[in-house]
């Protein structure tokens, strides 16, 4: 079973 | 004032055929260098990341940056209008409401004048760090295209395993499993067609397929796409187009649990 990993988990805001 | 011209419309249809699907609104961000859009999809799993430089433009002048906020598909649908080969030029007061576009038929015989209302756009900007990838793979992009559909039928996530031998794309679902393998091409006559694997670690991660598909469906702006996979960071999908700038999309792995 795989989970979506979400952008912010990499990026920060800016 | 802002104001850029591009030669030919084909390349601006093409640009928005490609992100207008996953992206429906978004500030374009005008400043002396370019216009660049940042874009997250609906589900923040996906973002798409775009840069035209000025010298890409036939003639270009921003006097000072501006944010135009734009709904991507009505300004794919008015710029669809223009015939390939129309130079398109887009202006903005700098404090105005509206995107102005003017086409112009290259026996300059018929003259097309639009306005896009512009929008408050609440986009959350992130930073995208530079990443090292522990590979990269450049292929032809329509082979890419056809990967990912073909893998589509079978399952919503795709596997993209790399080595120094070759990169793999797997997928499996309700009705079955399938995977399909690129070599490195030991010798091509043209370059556009050649698959190019460079691996600092062989790696290993599953995307989401609708995404892929989608990124794959920007085939037109480039014969080629290069992916870019590392650890801990999000694949990077790039259509670069020549001296105009790039179409990035950005991917969330999926991780097991």
């Amino acid at each position: 079973v795989c989970r979506q990993i979400q952008l912010k988990q990499y990026f920060g805001q800016e | 004032m802002f104001e850029a011209r591009v030669a030919q419309a084909e390349i601006l249809k093409k640009i928005l055929d490609s992100v207008r699907e996953l992206v429906e609104q978004g500030n374009l961000d005008c400043s002396g260098t370019g216009i660049s859009l940042q874009a997250m999809d609906s589900s923040h799993v996906s973002l798409v990341a775009l840069l035209l430089k000025s010298e890409g433009f036939e003639r270009y002048r921003c006097d000072r940056s501006i944010n135009l906020g734009i709904n991507m598909q009505s300004l794919g649908k008015i710029v669809k209008t223009a015939g390939n080969h129309d130079a398109i030029t887009l202006s903005s007061e700098d404090k105005g409401d509206v995107l102005g576009l003017m086409f112009e038929s290259t026996e300059q015989d018929k003259v097309s004048n639009y306005e896009i209302k512009l929008m408050d756009v609440d986009a959350e900007q992130l930073a995208i760090p530079v990443a090292e990838y522990s590979v990269c793979v450049r292929m032809p992009s329509a082979e890419f295209a056809r990967i990912t559909r073909d893998l589509s039928t079978i399952g919503d996530s795709v596997l993209i395993s790399c080595t120094k031998d070759g990169v793999q794309f797997s997928t499996t679902g309700d009705t079955g499993s399938g995977s399909i393998v690129l070599r490195q091409s030991s010798s091509v006559d043209d370059e556009k067609k050649a698959v190019v694997i460079e691996v600092q670690e062989p790696i290993s991660l599953s995307f989401a397929t609708k995404f892929l598909v989608q990124f794959s469906k920007s085939a037109a702006l480039n014969e080629s796409v290069t992916l870019n996979l590392g650890d801990g960071v999000p694949l990077m999908v790039e259509y670069p187009m020549k001296e105009m700038g790039y179409v990035r999309f950005y991917l969330a792995p999926k991780l097991s649990n």
